[in-house]
């Protein structure tokens, strides 16, 4: 039975869509059976892998509204273990079509019942808000992982998610955890990104992951290849970053 | 008359807060009578001129909600001729609340009617989305700015906004100019950062301001000091940019 996690924080650019495609992708390369479920409207999830989401004609709008059996939504990718239910141009209206149905936030918990029994992991990149899309993914969640940019904004949004999270435990997912708070975008150099992993970790103590994500031009470039750092360029800091982090949940939750 | 430049971009963390708080500051550091209004519940803008949000009890959401009359909500800031309209909290939930009221897009455009002739300039910041409090900046203003951070995933959502600003001519605002696409955190020395500045170029052509923003920590400084650009590091790159961004707006529209 897969463990699901959500990558959720409502500021904008702080790495959701990194860490989903390459933790995912990590998860893959450790032989992990993994789903990556793209819940943007943006799409980058699934345009980071490659997909040609205009070429596509069913996703995650059409398994939050039942239109598809979720078998026929997931998508395998050019990484063996990886596979990915894809964003489509539909899913910018979902919200307000879902507005008026009952129990609108439990759709993607539903949808996912049948399918995490074929996986290991399955992973929920959000979009930069807390709207019905972000609740639908902590509502199916067991754990949520926070990346945090180290950047002076980005640490003054923690509140705002932290609020949501309290919320959906206690009216929507009871069990709902924090897997971790994780630093993005550290530059070792930089006095303001290091000053933002003390407050984190002053604030958090162990749940910051031990593993942080640092500035690395290789992760920005592989999207535009469409493949995950561990195929683009596996030797990177980036790549050797994702794993880690891979490493960190497996030990975790999977030990061998 | 002020004219009411909307920046707005759904992509996240492309440095629409940045942008507006700095381009406001310039424009006030030049003379104009400049007014920032913060349509975004993170508050980024407030927070980053040194606003104590919990402490502020009147702002974007009163004037949305006509609770408060305009001249209410204006705040003086630590710059002469900068004034700004916060956003509280409660803007959180307005997009909710005023889906149900009468023409719900409207009500920036009619909030700041009266507050227009005071100033030379208005600057709103926007949440990145294309929701309710997007559609009321955009139906207010008389052109946007997009951000358009140099990376890939980037210059893949600019369809999404380019596809908004129609609809929102058709329907909402006829007049709505695209002001320009404004290149982003551009790093020179970057391949993927040149290459992005070259398609924007080839596809916009004088669409693109000639003022690029390029990467400058103290950019990322300024706001955990309370302050813009122009008051904590003026002689930084990150200044210098922003003014002369400020300089080809006044040429465009406020020749001397
Ligand atoms: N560690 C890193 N090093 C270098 N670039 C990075 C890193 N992480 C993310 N990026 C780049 O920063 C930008 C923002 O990251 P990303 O799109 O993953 O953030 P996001 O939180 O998903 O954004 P949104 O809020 O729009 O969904 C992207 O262009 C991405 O390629
Ligand atoms: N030119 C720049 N150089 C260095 N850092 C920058 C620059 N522009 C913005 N930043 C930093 O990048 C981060 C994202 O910028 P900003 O918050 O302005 O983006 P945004 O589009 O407003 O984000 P959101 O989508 O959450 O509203 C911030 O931490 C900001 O300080
Ligand atoms: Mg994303
Ligand atoms: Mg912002």
């Amino acid at each position: 039975m897969a463990r699901v996690l959500a990558v959720s924080n409502q500021k904008g650019g702080v790495g959701k869509t990194t860490t989903s495609i390459n933790l995912a992708a990590a998860l893959a390369k450790r032989g992990s059976r993994t789903l990556l479920v793209d819940l943007d409207p943006q799409g980058n999830a699934s345009s980071g892998l490659g997909l040609d989401r205009a070429a596509i004609s069913k996703g995650t709008y059409e398994l939050l509204q039942g239109y598809a059996a979720p078998a026929e939504v997931v998508l395998p990718t050019s990484l063996q273990h990886l596979y990915v239910v894809p964003a489509t141009r539909a899913l910018l209206g979902v919200e307000l079509e879902l507005a008026e149905e009952s129990r609108p936030q439990r759709r993607l918990r539903a949808a996912l019942d049948t399918l995490r029994d074929d996986y290991d992991w399955v992973v929920l990149d959000c979009p930069p808000s807390l709207s019905l899309l972000t609740v639908n993914a902590l509502t199916a969640a067991d754990s949520v992982i926070i990346p945090l940019q180290t950047e002076y904004f980005a640490m003054e949004g923690l509140g705002a998610i932290l609020h949501t999270l309290r919320q959906v435990r206690q009216k929507l997912n009871p069990d709902l955890e924090r897997e971790g708070v994780l630093l993005t975008m550290m530059d070792r150099r930089n006095n303001l990104s290091k000053e933002v992993e003390r407050q984190a970790r002053e604030a958090f103590g162990e749940g910051v992951f031990q593993t942080t994500i640092t500035r690395n031009v290789r992760l920005s470039e592989a999207p535009s290849f469409g493949q995950s750092i561990v195929e683009y360029a596996p030797r990177s800091h980036g790549a050797r970053d994702y794993v880690a982090l891979a490493d960190e949940l497996i030990a975790r939750h999977r030990p061998a």
